[in-house]
């Protein structure tokens, strides 16, 4: 299963992740 | 041969005009090449296909929707007591779960699917604080800006937003569907007849709408967990973190606001991860399309081969709206997994009929405008759970 995630943000937003990493509910994806 | 190489003079001239046009013409050929092709409709619409290696179509052959179910039913059925913590202890090593995490005893889990479907102990998933957290436990499979209306899948592979998440003037079976309290009657006509494709659609998901009655504002507390106060308390907090007012106005242009971008994240579950998944940010989720599609896996691997995987696949489009103007959210099923349950759409049915019934591109939708009149939609905290993927 998958989540896709498509938003509008700020031309500033920056992503806190890299491809192929580990994430769990609740931790930094971008800001 | 090494005389040769450290005797031998190298001697420069200048290529023939015609070698430097012939190359030119080689690398335009190659170019030409590289194209994808797009197949569209007589509106201009792009057309998804199945579009991989002959493993792909393999794959596309087989009845995966009925293979997904009889995994399902499978997976239903009620183990022995005695049975239960060695068998999940046995999945959980296979598939690497941390069943230090569990809510409940190994005991209470009636099947592998309630298992599946587990929920974690309070506080074992802390909430940074930052505008967007992850859903989901899972891998980043790839994130980005939305460029030309296309999202990338993997590098150099993309797939159209507009199929993504929907574009009404394609299929002709698309059915509005009234959220689960709401009286089909009342259903105002100009409210849907003006929604037009996705570029209008995040106009009209930005806007508002003041066609409430106060009959559906009783409706929408009742859908609700806990007592009114809780649910006006909710609501309020959400729109205290959104940062915007309890009443938007409607938004005029159908692009993305001065200043502001299109972003993407994908997020994949792999099998032995939490299933449930949760808002990422404080929103309003407005509407959602179900479009029944296949069910293929969605691992890596065939993300990398099988073009268009996210938008041929069956799915549930949640868009509304957060801080910055449009958000929408689209947990996608995959063979193991095809039920996708959403917590506070009680009509929604995942993986039920036939794929024929529904052709590529069409979708369901309803509504939540009666989930709230303050924010007119569903409103969601940051981390709070939303729903998850069940076996089958």
């Amino acid at each position: 299963s998958t989540v896709v995630l498509v938003f509008e943000a700020p031309q500033d937003f920056q992503f806190l992740v890299k491809d192929g990493q580990k994430v769990r509910v609740g931790q930094p994806l971008g800001d | 041969l090494a005389n040769a190489w450290k005797q031998t003079p190298t001697t420069w001239y200048p290529l023939p005009i015609a070698v430097g046009a012939l190359l030119l013409i080689a690398i335009q050929y190659r170019k030409r090449l590289g194209q994808k092709e797009v197949y569209v409709d007589e509106e201009g619409h792009e057309v998804v296909k199945l579009k991989g290696p002959w493993t792909v179509h393999v794959m596309g052959a087989l009845p995966l929707r009925n293979v997904s179910r009889v995994w399902g039913y499978v997976n239903s059925l009620e183990l022995p007591v005695w049975a239960r913590p060695a068998g999940f202890k046995v999945y959980a090593w296979i598939f690497g779960c941390n069943l230090d995490e569990v809510e409940k005893d190994l005991k209470e889990y009636a099947s592998l699917g309630d298992f599946f479907y587990r929920k974690l102990k309070d506080g074992t998933r802390p909430v940074a604080d930052v505008i967007l957290v992850s859903p989901a436990d899972g891998t980043v499979l790839h994130f980005g800006t939305i460029k030309g209306g296309r999202v990338e899948q993997i590098k150099g592979s993309t797939y159209s937003l507009d199929a993504l998440l929907g574009i009404e003037t394609r299929g002709t079976s698309r059915k509005e569907v009234m959220f689960a309290t709401r009286d089909m009657a009342e259903a105002d006509d100009k409210h849907f007849a003006d929604i037009n494709g996705i570029e209008y659609s995040l106009q009209e998901l930005l806007g508002t709408r003041a066609h409430n009655t106060p009959s559906e504002r009783t409706d929408a507390s009742v859908s609700q967990e806990g007592s009114l106060k809780d649910v006006v308390a909710h609501d309020a907090s959400v729109a205290s973190e959104m940062g915007a007012r309890p009443t938007l106005e409607r938004r005029k242009s159908l692009a993305v606001a001065p200043g502001n971008a299109l972003y993407f994240c994908v997020i994949y579950l792999a099998p032995g991860d939490y299933h449930r998944f949760h808002s990422p940010t404080a929103w309003v989720v407005e509407k959602r399309r179900h479009f029944v599609g296949d069910l293929f896996s969605v691992s890596p691997w065939m993300a990398k081969r099988l073009e268009n995987l996210f938008v041929l696949n069956e799915r549930v489009a949640l868009l509304g709206r957060w801080k910055f103007g449009f958000f929408g959210m689209v947990p996608v099923g995959a063979t193991n997994v095809g039920s996708i349950k959403i917590n506070f759409d009680k009509d929604l049915r995942t993986n039920v009929g036939s794929r024929r019934d529904h052709p590529l591109g069409t979708y369901t939708e309803a509504v939540y405008s009666a989930a709230s009149p303050i924010l007119d939609g569903q409103p969601l905290l940051k981390a709070q759970e939303m729903g998850g993927f069940c076996l089958g």
